[in-house]
């Protein structure tokens, strides 16, 4: 494990990346733009450090931390056994991305000296001052980090323990624990729990969110941001258009706009008369009488089923004068004049 | 946009994540420059359009109408930038990622 590297400004990652300099100032207004899009206050510290980064990249097109990805883990703090533990979902990682650096951020509370410890004076020393002993050492940090599966009820397993000495004073530091996370994702266990523990009772007020609450930064390089859709898999998070539009395929009736419906209705109705009255051909009505009569044709015994073979035209020299048109009675095709045809193919 | 070259070339274009309703969880940029590119690739073509070896094969074989339907070589992105985004991923975290290929540097027929 990295030597703690404890400092006054924004925690950035412990292996020795060059540091922030200016302390609490978030950067340009995208901070406010995020505040106000997580619901936090400006205090959010991973938020801040998150566009710390961010404001690097864009400014000098520094990738942070060699890859392309920097994910951010919030804490969730629970009490168990009395004892602050903060848990980190890393679910959200996603396959493709090769971890490279993982680093977990937390502010150590200034040190609670104990109090410096009242020794008896002996009665008998008179001018023996009551001397006060000098208080003990500061309680050490203990850092424990236990990894469990989403639905394991288990403290999970032990990945990494740490001492810290306690800084003089209240600060944030950073820690790698790239390994720990390693492994826990190696072995599916993408639920992280890391206890604070120095020892003492925790303050009642533990359970209580801290804007000081820690969190985990893991740094990536994600192989499929090349893919040429890769925006599309973690930023389009619906389609373009809203739900609730009909299909167009779906039955004209249930679109929601009149006009479809309307142009829907008009084609049903000149559906529902059939195709022999529009596709009738020019110059059955004005067949001969002496047809009609001959042959007491209706109209629809003509076209015995609506798709009729079409039979090859009889060569120029056989085929009738116009106005000569006879059924013959032997096939029920029929035969038009070349012009009849035309006008039919037109329409 | 009148004035804009008849040839292959970049145009202007800037992308408001809020017009295509990202902005929920996009936390920075809110908008960028992203460009695109139009014109014509026909022959002769001006060195300006940097055409590939095929693509001055190609736009030959069309003036010359050798093969017919033969189309113009097509107007595209040449040189990229990249791009970093901060969004909030499902869980609300915060989230840096740097997309390759987010915006136009130079147009070509190709």
């Amino acid at each position: 494990n990295h030597p703690g590297h404890s400092w006054t400004g924004l925690p950035v990652i412990a292996d020795g990346v060059q540091r922030d300099k200016d302390p609490q100032h978030p950067p340009g207004d995208a901070a406010a733009a995020a505040a106000t899009a997580l619901g936090q206050g400006p205090q959010d510290m991973v938020t801040v450090h998150m566009l710390r980064l961010y404001e690097k990249y864009s400014r000098r097109g520094a990738r942070p931390g060699g890859g392309n990805t920097v994910r951010s883990f919030r804490a969730r703090l629970e009490v168990v056994d009395q004892k602050a533990v903060y848990f980190f979902n890393l679910t959200s990682m996603q396959d493709s991305e090769m971890i490279l650096t993982a680093t977990f951020h937390f502010y150590s509370e200034p040190p609670r000296w104990p109090r410096a410890r009242e020794m008896p004076c002996k009665p008998r020393a008179k001018n023996a001052s009551c001397r006060l002993l000098p208080p003990g050492p500061p309680a050490r940090l203990h850092l424990l980090f236990r990894s469990l599966s989403q639905n394991a009820a288990t403290h999970g397993l032990l990945r990494g323990a740490m001492a810290l000495a306690p800084p003089p004073r209240g600060l944030w530091q950073a820690k790698d624990i790239s390994s720990i996370v390693k492994a826990a994702r190696r072995d599916g266990e993408l639920l992280l729990s890391a206890q604070l523990d120095s020892g003492e009772k925790d303050l009642p007020g533990v359970s209580r969110p801290s804007p000081h609450a820690p969190y985990i930064l893991v740094y990536a390089n994600d192989l499929a941001i090349s893919e040429p859709n890769s925006v599309a898999v973690t930023l389009q998070r619906y389609d373009p258009f809203p739900a609730g539009d009909p299909e167009p395929r779906a039955a004209p009736n249930s679109s929601a706009d009149p006009r479809v419906r309307r142009a829907a209705a008009s084609s049903s109705s000149a559906q529902a008369s059939g195709p022999l009255q529009d596709n009738e051909l020019p110059g059955l009505d004005e067949m001969p009488a002496h047809v009609h009569h001959a042959q007491h044709y209706h109209k629809h015994e003509f076209w015995s089923s609506p798709f009729r073979a079409l039979k090859p035209r009889p060569g120029r020299k056989d085929r009738r004068k116009k106005g000569q048109d006879v059924v013959t009675t032997s096939s029920q095709m029929l035969d038009f004049d070349e012009k009849t045809m035309q006008k039919a193919r037109r329409r | 946009q009148w004035d804009e070259p008849r040839f292959c070339s970049r145009r202007y274009l800037k992308v408001d994540f809020a017009d295509i309703g990202w902005n929920e969880w996009i936390l920075s940029p809110k908008s960028f420059d992203a460009y695109y590119c139009a014109g014509a690739c026909e022959f002769p073509m001006p060195k300006i359009v940097r055409p590939s070896n095929h693509a001055t094969i190609q736009s030959i074989v069309r003036a010359v109408g050798i093969v017919p339907g033969i189309p113009e070589p097509c107007c595209v992105p040449d040189k990229m930038n990249s791009l970093g985004v901060l969004f909030l991923d499902e869980n609300r975290n915060v989230v840096l990622k740097v997309y390759p290929n987010m915006s136009v540097e130079t147009c070509a027929c190709r």
